[in-house]
């Protein structure tokens, strides 16, 4: 049941389906979520270190940091990334492992539309030193994960990786988000991080972190762009 | 918190302040604490005393028979943005339209 009085006037003008239950998992706080919001609370703009003039709009229903349309931005954490042995790699035969991370998308409404799909990946120090720029870099494999047990599916992208100190990012095709009946209101990924060239392998790497940073317009809200007023 | 809206007065923005903590939500809202959405209250009566002359669609519409006085609205709004953990621990951020009135009027 909804929460009485003001909270359940407060949720609905907040387009929230369900009142917030107990304490969130504290955790911190990604810095670009943060940029974000800096960047769109007029208040915070007006106030802020990039003072906007007062007259400087946001343009509604876009997000200018990321150049894209949407008046929602989720950065969803990865469900626990599990690593799984993979065939050995061509060259050295030493397998490095691959890894199937998950994102909980059941948050996203139907009527959203996805304008932007980041993958941020942040691998462990020791082994990013490792493999520092001298060595040949690595090649990064995106896929659409079957169920589990189930082979991977269609490949999502492949690039080059030059080292592993920075965070990695990719961005996926926003229709891998899109809402279907057979995606259970999931994201499941199949992830491979082979080294580029066989003649100077490096060391394997291993994945601390995944995280999907998550751009959606709710056409509802967002007006098609408003005719210029006469 | 409100400010009391005594009856009678010119059509005006008051103050309203819509505090996050006050419906137990600020362990889940992580910023902004709180905002000033503000409300329209006041009378309207066409021409309005010691008031500029009202030269807009409320005047004209005071002339169809039978009409009521204008009504006292927002005249100019703001949106907001607000950044909160969802119930799956993801963070979000969330730009509403039209959530803060910074000025009213007789329309």
């Amino acid at each position: 049941p909804a929460p009485p009085g003001p909270a359940a006037a407060l949720l609905r003008a907040l387009g929230l389906h369900d009142a917030p239950r107990g304490a969130p998992t504290p955790r911190p706080v990604p810095p670009v979520m943060w940029r974000l919001f800096r960047r769109r609370d007029p208040q915070e703009a007006r106030a802020g270190p990039r003072r906007a003039s007062p007259g400087a709009a946001v343009r509604p229903c876009h997000v200018e940091e990321l150049g894209v349309a949407g008046n929602i931005v989720r950065h969803v954490p990865a469900r626990g990334a599990r690593a799984r042995p993979a065939e050995p790699a061509a060259a050295t035969g030493a397998p490095c492992p691959e890894w199937t991370v998950v994102f909980d998308l059941a948050a996203v409404d139907d009527a959203e539309r996805a304008s932007l799909a980041r993958l941020e990946l942040r691998f462990a120090a020791a082994v990013a030193a490792a493999a520092g720029p001298g060595a040949g870099g690595w090649e990064l494999s995106v896929a659409l994960a079957g169920d589990a047990g189930a082979g991977p599916g269609p490949v999502l992208l492949r690039r080059a990786v030059r080292g592993l100190e920075l965070p990695v990012r990719a961005e996926l095709p926003p229709a891998a988000c899109a809402r279907n009946a057979s995606v259970p209101r999931g994201l499941r990924l199949a992830l491979a991080l082979r080294p580029g060239s066989p003649a100077a392998p490096a060391a394997c790497a291993a994945l601390a972190e995944a995280s999907l940073l998550l751009v959606t317009v709710d056409p509802r809200l967002c007006h098609p762009l408003a005719r210029p007023r006469r | 918190g409100a400010e009391a809206a005594l009856p009678g007065g010119a059509c005006r923005a008051r103050r309203l302040y819509v505090s996050f903590r006050d419906v137990g939500w600020h362990r889940w809202v992580i910023a902004p604490r709180g905002f000033l959405a503000n409300y329209c209250q006041g009378r309207c009566a066409l021409p309005a005393p010691g008031a500029p002359p009202a030269l807009n669609h409320a005047v004209l519409r005071a002339l169809v028979p039978g009409a009521g006085p204008p009504c006292c609205v927002p005249a100019r709004l703001s949106p907001i943005s607000v950044l909160f953990f969802d119930n799956s621990d993801n963070v979000v951020l969330r730009h509403y339209e039209d959530m803060v009135v910074d000025e009213c009027g007789c329309r």
